[in-house]
């Protein structure tokens, strides 16, 4: 009815639950609190309070679609047992292996992030906040999820491109280095979610903090390298494209299995 | 008459005893306050946390509550050491307490829940739900 957390309820003896005693706010919240910290949570995470979650974007989306199409009911059954055709997002087999292996997966959006100093290139800059990712967990692995529409606006677009994801370096003196992270093939005409794999920045990220400069897209012709172009000129979807189809990252975690002990 | 009245007696007696034996006294035995699995549910709605968990609403606990008397390995689980131990507290009521009503068997949940206002967590929690209990 609603009111489960009203009162304290014990056993009859005659397998019924009768409530034993009214508890007051105070008790309540106290129960509440014990239960976040099972949670390994020492609060309400910030700046969900009140508001309405936004579940209709994509990286909720990803992982609410990992949630009922690979889980389920039965936690102990192997994941593959479960899988079904899964939603929008195609998961692949690696995938599976890593929901499987998985104690946290967790997603990260992407953000358009200013870095002073950085040239306007025709690719596209993301930055993830990697900052919440828990002490200790160990990163099996990580990808970055495009969204390509085969709605092109410049039909002069048509044909294979190479999409490729670099990690910035540094950016002082307006001098920026890449290094090569992954990239991925596609023609206009496609629709649906790209993967690269983004482990390597996201352990960097991870372990160096300060380092974190984010990532660079770069999209040209397959036979023309040198051509770079815009990634919506061939229809991947940026940071401010329709919620749900909005890049996002998302890493796979093995847990360090250790109680996460959080001061409140 | 007089050996009648000696059957009598002796049926009386061993009628007590039987009434008294855990063994086979099936009010014992099926009693409602055996060590037993519990229904109990976490609902997340009802903490009014659906603002930050997506899924699931709550979920089936359980709880493991009850007597711990012989006989234990009925449909209780029990370990050895409890069995050793219900028979010490046979003897020694008021120093030696009964086995505990544990569980024996947990598994995982899964919750999905909003990090901060962007990022999302899909965490499993190992050992949240009861599957069994039994004395220990």
């Amino acid at each position: 009815d609603g009111q489960r957390l009203s009162g304290l309820y014990v056993d009859n003896g005659l397998d019924q639950t009768v409530v034993h005693r009214v508890v007051t706010q105070r008790e309540k919240r106290e129960v509440e609190h014990e239960i976040l910290n099972l949670l390994g949570l020492p609060d309400r995470p910030r700046n969900t309070g009140g508001k309405v979650p936004q579940v209709k974007r994509s990286a909720p989306k990803f992982l609410l679609d990992i949630y009922k199409n690979t889980l389920g009911e039965d936690e102990e059954k192997p994941v593959t047992l479960h899988t079904q055709t899964s939603g929008e997002f195609d998961l692949t087999g690696q995938d599976l292996r890593a929901i499987d292996q998985s104690d946290v997966i967790m997603s990260f959006a992407a953000h358009n992030h200013h870095v002073a100093g950085v040239r306007h290139e025709r690719g596209k800059r993301l930055w993830f906040d990697v900052s919440e990712v828990p002490p200790g967990e160990h990163i099996i692995g990580a990808e970055l999820r495009l969204y390509q529409s085969s709605d092109i606006k410049n039909h002069r677009n048509r044909g294979s491109y190479m999409i490729t994801a670099y990690r910035v370096l540094r950016t002082e003196d307006g001098e920026r280095e890449l290094q090569y992270v992954d990239s991925v093939n596609t023609t206009t005409g496609h629709e649906g979610w790209l993967t690269l794999n983004v482990s390597e920045p996201l352990q960097h990220w991870v372990n160096n903090p300060d380092g974190n400069r984010g990532l660079y897209l770069s999209v040209h012709p397959a036979d023309r390298s040198v051509h770079e172009m815009r990634p919506e000129d061939i229809g991947i979807v940026g940071s401010r494209g329709d919620a749900d189809r909005q890049p996002f990252m998302v890493g796979f975690f093995k847990s360090s299995g250790i109680r996460e002990a959080k001061v409140r | 008459q007089k050996r009648d009245a000696r059957r009598r007696k002796k049926s009386e007696s061993s009628s007590l005893d039987y009434r008294s034996n855990p063994y086979t006294d099936p009010a014992i035995q099926y009693s409602s306050r055996t060590c037993k699995i519990q229904t109990l549910y976490v609902s997340f709605k009802d903490l009014k946390w659906q603002d930050w968990i997506i899924a699931p609403d709550g979920y089936d606990a359980y709880y493991c509550s009850g007597e711990c008397n012989f006989p234990l390995n009925a449909h209780m689980n029990a370990t050895n050491h409890a069995i050793v131990q219900t028979l010490v507290h046979l003897v020694s009521p008021g120093k030696v307490p009964k086995p505990c009503c544990a569980p024996t068997k947990l598994s995982a949940i899964s919750v999905l829940y909003f990090l901060d206002e962007s990022n999302v967590i899909l965490k499993k929690y190992k050992n949240m739900v009861v599957k069994s209990c039994g004395c220990h």
